[in-house]
């Protein structure tokens, strides 16, 4: 109780015009930031134990596990871009259900994501924009974002174990081997060019196939005709 | 370091081009000849007008609900489920801020409580590259332009927003002119000036350009006087189409042009405006200006509930906690 009044508090001092409009001189700002980020950091106690609580009514039986927040809106986490294995705990705090994309800062690779009841996961990873990683403030190993889409129940939450595959290939060339694969493309591209030879051929291909497309039509326009005068004089 | 790698960036520049240039041959030949599996796309695409886009990259982005095309000019047209089609289109731009000397309204500098442009249309800022990125669950659409200011635009399969993302800053100050960065949505919704806003956090107001509803108004400042804040939510609309436009934070929006949004996103200034603060709105870290990142969706379903919903969908977004797993048995 104490840590959220604490947190309750700085909120309070959040609702004062200036903080909430930004006219505060800089200095201010961030003793309204110091202020906000340590209630937050000390209120994490309470989800901390909540979890754990209520993963031992589920019958875990390991060591308890120690829930961080992460600088998502930097595309920045400690766990995630460093640890091999981690959980993504993920509560919806509305009353209705939710379809949420969540994005989550890894280092290049290859995932596994199981979800509730241990089945395997969808997901895509994306490469972070340069305009994130040149943000001056943040200081993150990750290169990409594992994405995946969550429906998540009303005041629910879900636990996804994600899992960082071992690498079978080397994800770095040498220079050769770049040089290599460059004139393999190369040759490739030249290869499969078309030149304007080759359009006229494929239009004259085409041409050809409407012709016999519309032919065969024809026929069998033909062919029902057929069919009714058959029918009729029956 | 032994030039081999320049020489390969080179050459992937040289085969880039000539790739371009060969695309853009055949399909003028293609035209001349009248090619029939030509379509309507590729067709447009010959237009003369320069591109920056990839001529390679598919240039669609879609989910169930709605297609976003990306024009020659980077225009997008939305496509909606139910066969209506919306013109859309994401652009950047910058006011310029006023500098004056504080003694009177008409000397005031533009600052941390008022913004005053000292132009009356903003500068766009130009597209410095664009790219798409196409996957099974998200498709982004990727612009940097100049100024330091990049926007990625998404769809997520199965759900039926446009998200936006936008990073801008550290702004350049290099022509000690103060900036204020703006997003516009442009559409081709008939509003008549009229847009809503829930600047008090609890309803939508109706805002009508250059009036109040309470008495007769003359606008010394037409561009700063209707500006309105904007704490979640701002549309526009017709008879047919709603453009509504969900913030993640407190923002300062408006509608100056008919089928318009204009939402500000960072401001930075080199002058007070003499109301209290006593110093410029001129963030810095480590002699840099601050970059803003933030994230704005876009919906265009005419229906109150749905967007009140999404509204407290965004703004109470999931919490996400993480925990090490490495020694953790899950079996």
């Amino acid at each position: 109780q104490f840590v959220i009044d604490e947190l309750k508090s700085a909120m309070g001092v959040m609702q004062h015009h200036d903080a909430i409009t930004g006219t505060e001189k800089q200095h201010v700002a961030h003793d309204y930031e110091r202020i906000l980020n340590n209630a937050l950091e000390d209120v994490m106690i309470v989800p901390n134990q909540a979890y754990n609580k209520v993963l031992k009514a589920k019958g875990y039986e390991g060591p308890e596990l120690e829930y961080k927040r992460c600088r998502l809106n930097e595309s920045s986490c400690s766990i995630s871009e460093r640890k091999k294995a981690f959980t993504v705990t993920i509560f919806n705090p509305l009353a209705w259900s939710v379809t949420e994309p969540i994005r989550i800062p890894v280092v290049d690779g290859s995932y596994t994501i199981k979800g509730p009841n241990a089945k395997e996961i969808q997901y895509q990873i994306l490469d972070i924009p340069e305009s994130v990683k040149n943000i001056p403030t943040r200081q993150s190993l990750a290169t990409h974002e594992l994405i995946f889409i969550v429906k998540l129940k009303p005041l629910s939450f879900q636990s996804y174990h994600v899992t960082k595959n071992e690498k079978t290939k080397r994800n770095i060339k040498t220079q050769k081997e770049r040089k290599n694969d460059f004139y393999t493309n190369l040759n490739d591209y030249w290869t499969n060019l078309k030149t304007p030879i080759d359009i006229k051929n494929l239009e004259d291909k085409e041409n050809r196939r409407i012709q016999d497309t519309i032919c065969n039509e024809n026929l069998e326009i033909k062919d029902r005709n057929l069919d009714f005068d058959v029918l009729k004089s029956s | 370091n032994d030039g081999v790698s320049e020489d390969i960036l080179k050459l992937e520049q040289i085969i880039r081009d000539a790739k371009r240039n060969t695309e853009k041959e055949q399909k003028n030949l293609a035209k001349k000849l009248n090619y029939p599996s030509l379509n309507e796309e590729e067709m447009r695409m010959l237009s003369d007008e320069p591109t920056v886009v990839n001529m390679f990259e598919d240039k669609y982005i879609e989910n169930q609900a709605m297609k976003l095309r990306l024009d020659n000019n980077l225009d997008i047209i939305t496509l909606l489920e139910n066969k209506k089609s919306l013109n859309f289109a994401i652009k950047l731009y910058y006011w310029s801020a006023c500098f004056g000397d504080n003694t009177n309204t008409t000397e005031r500098s533009s600052g941390a409580y008022i913004f005053r442009p000292n132009i009356t249309k903003p500068i766009e800022l130009s597209i410095l590259h664009s790219e798409i990125k196409h996957g099974p669950l998200v498709s982004e659409l990727r612009t940097i332009y100049e100024g330091n200011v990049t926007s990625n635009t998404r769809l997520y399969t199965d759900i039926d927003f446009i998200e936006v993302d936008f990073t801008v800053g550290p702004i350049p100050i290099d022509d000690n002119i103060g900036k204020e960065y703006i997003i516009k949505y442009i559409t081709d919704i008939n509003n008549n000036g009229i847009f809503y806003t829930d600047s008090n956090g609890r309803q939508m107001l109706k805002r009508k350009l250059n009036e109040r509803p309470q008495f007769n108004l003359t606008l010394a400042e037409p561009i700063a006087g209707n500006y309105y804040p904007v704490t979640n939510k701002i549309y526009i609309e017709d008879s047919d189409n709603r453009l509504s436009v969900l913030t993640d934070r407190s923002q300062g929006g408006s509608s100056l042009n008919n089928g318009e949004i204009e939402i500000m996103l960072h401001r930075r200034l080199l002058h007070d405006d003499a109301f209290g603060v006593g110093e410029a709105l001129n963030e810095v870290l480590n002699n840099k200006g601050l970059a803003v990142r933030g994230t704005q969706r876009i919906l265009t379903k005419k229906s109150d509930l749905l967007e009140r919903k999404r509204v407290l969908e965004f703004h109470c977004k999931p919490i996400i906690l993480f925990a090490d797993a490495e020694n953790l048995n899950l079996s």
